[in-house]
């Protein structure tokens, strides 16, 4: 008895330790990230200092964790209907053996009938002999056969339509649904855990059947105002500015953090030919000096996947590079729309990692966008070169290209190494690829 | 989730006034933006 008594303390003691020391880390990181945010109003810019953590997550199989979350937020829910859905799986059994019962019924009187029409040809042949009648009974009975197989064959496409309704009625009771008076309770949680905005939902909120669905939800019409300022650049995305500039001065370097950059032609996994930045002096001292001729060549020479889509008008105003990157919390509406009216030429995606993005993540984590799982698009817009990067992380692993359906994201991983060469497709028509105008929508973010 | 734009736009050439079309942003670091808001012009 001494044992179980013991038992059944140590039982309760260790979760309740469990849950402390969840409580502890959980206001440990509260503090900190509190700490951040007043340093960051003070305008302190945190330096690139990786961690022991950053390197450990290296070691987590952060694909599987990405791809069960993705799991758990579109099956989770159906473990609770999966007994709504038993109760009414027995209705629909029910019913269906309500349904058989009456085909029997029906198809005791049609053995009734055609025992009938049985007789009758005995009949016909006892009275064979009698011709002023026979062929008025024969034409009876055949009717009747006619009548009978015709009906043979209805109940066969009632018994059909049946099996069919059923299979229907199933198929939708197992699929991955939160029961319908659940759903608003979860995506409430959600939202004031994420600060999501519900009033701008497409749909009441008990039409998303799952966390995944609301998640990659869409808005209501006019929730989002295109800048109709055709000289303008939108933003594609719901989101905070984490950074931007042109990279003349930084070369071909986008800064990650304070003390840390990454190159573009990595991230894009283009090859842009920009020439080294005394080039680019150079270039445009010769450029004041003399007028652009034909056969000068545009300085700023930039390979897209096809060479077609060179800087075509070398009498074009002196162009520049220029980077913008947009970070999505986890409650921000997750589609991505077009930014400019562009041709989308290229699309590559690279399978990589899936580290997490948040604010620590880009502080101690080196090349952590060029690491990640992202697809980019290239092309080209009225003033040149356009590339877009959307980049998965743990939690939202997934991305969906509205104008690629086929592409499938944040796939088991089939080899260890990460680095993978990116699977690139040319949209056709070569050279004009898939015409896009401002405000499209291009791609979405999913769940897992 | 990260979205990272890589664009070509017009510049203004050092003593080159005549060249109005240079690209400006319209934003700072950790502004919040939505879908259709300017990101510069």
């Amino acid at each position: 008895s001494s044992t179980s008594q013991g038992n059944s303390f140590l039982v309760p003691g260790a979760t309740m330790a469990t849950i402390v020391m969840l409580g502890a880390l959980h206001a440990r990181r509260m503090y900190n990230d509190k700490k951040i945010e007043e340093a960051r109003e003070k305008g302190v810019e945190f330096e690139f200092q990786p961690d022991i953590k950053a390197t450990f997550l290296r070691l987590v199989p952060l694909r599987s964790i990405s791809r069960f979350w993705g799991f758990l937020t579109s099956v989770l829910q159906s473990s609770k209907t999966d007994l709504g859905n038993r109760f009414r799986w027995k209705e629909t059994r029910k019913q269906i053996s309500a349904s058989n019962e009456n085909i029997s019924e029906t198809s005791t009187s049609v053995d009734a009938l055609s025992a009938l029409a049985l007789g009758l040809r005995r009949m016909e042949r006892l009275r064979s002999a009698v011709d002023v009648v026979v062929p008025t009974l024969s034409s009876k009975i055949a009717i009747l056969e006619r009548g009978n197989y015709r009906g043979e064959r209805e109940r066969e496409r009632e018994r059909e339509r049946e099996r069919e309704r059923a299979s229907e009625r199933a198929r939708r009771h197992f699929s991955s649904e939160l029961p319908i008076w659940f759903r608003p309770h979860v995506y409430r949680a959600w939202a004031r855990a994420f600060h999501s905005n519900l009033e701008e939902a497409a749909k009441p909120l008990n039409e998303y059947a799952s966390l995944r669905e609301f998640f990659v939800r869409s808005l209501k019409e006019d929730s989002r105002p295109i800048d109709s300022n055709p000289c303008c650049l939108i933003s594609p995305v719901d989101g905070t500015v984490l950074r931007f500039g042109d990279l003349k001065e930084a070369g071909t370097m986008i800064e990650q953090v304070k003390g840390f950059s990454y190159s573009v032609s990595s991230l894009l996994g283009a090859r842009p030919l920009l020439p080294s930045m005394e080039d680019v002096q150079q270039e445009s001292r010769v450029q004041e000096k003399a007028p652009r001729d034909e056969d000068k060549k545009s300085w700023w020479r930039i390979t897209l996947a096809s060479p077609k889509v060179r800087d075509p008008e070398p009498a074009s105003p002196m162009k520049g590079l220029f980077y913008c990157v947009l970070y999505l919390k986890p409650g921000d509406y997750h589609r991505i729309h077009s930014p400019v009216d562009w041709n989308v030429l290229v699309r590559r995606h690279f399978s990589g990692r899936l580290f997490p993005l948040n604010e620590r993540a880009t502080r101690t984590i080196r090349n952590l966008y060029v690491e990640n799982e992202r697809v980019v698009l290239e092309g080209r817009w009225e003033e040149g070169y356009m590339a877009m990067a959307a980049i998965g992380a743990t939690n939202i692993g997934s991305i969906e290209l509205f104008i690629e359906p086929a592409l499938g994201t944040n796939r088991p991983r089939k080899k260890l190494l990460h680095s993978e060469p990116p699977q690139e497709r040319i949209y056709e028509p070569a050279g004009a690829g898939v015409m896009l105008k401002k405000g499209d929508e291009v791609a979405a973010f999913n769940m897992g | 989730s990260t979205v990272v734009l890589v664009f070509q736009a017009p510049i203004s050439v050092p003593g080159d006034e005549s060249v109005s079309s240079e690209f400006k942003f319209s934003i700072r670091e950790g502004d919040r933006v939505r879908v259709g808001e300017a990101l510069g012009r």
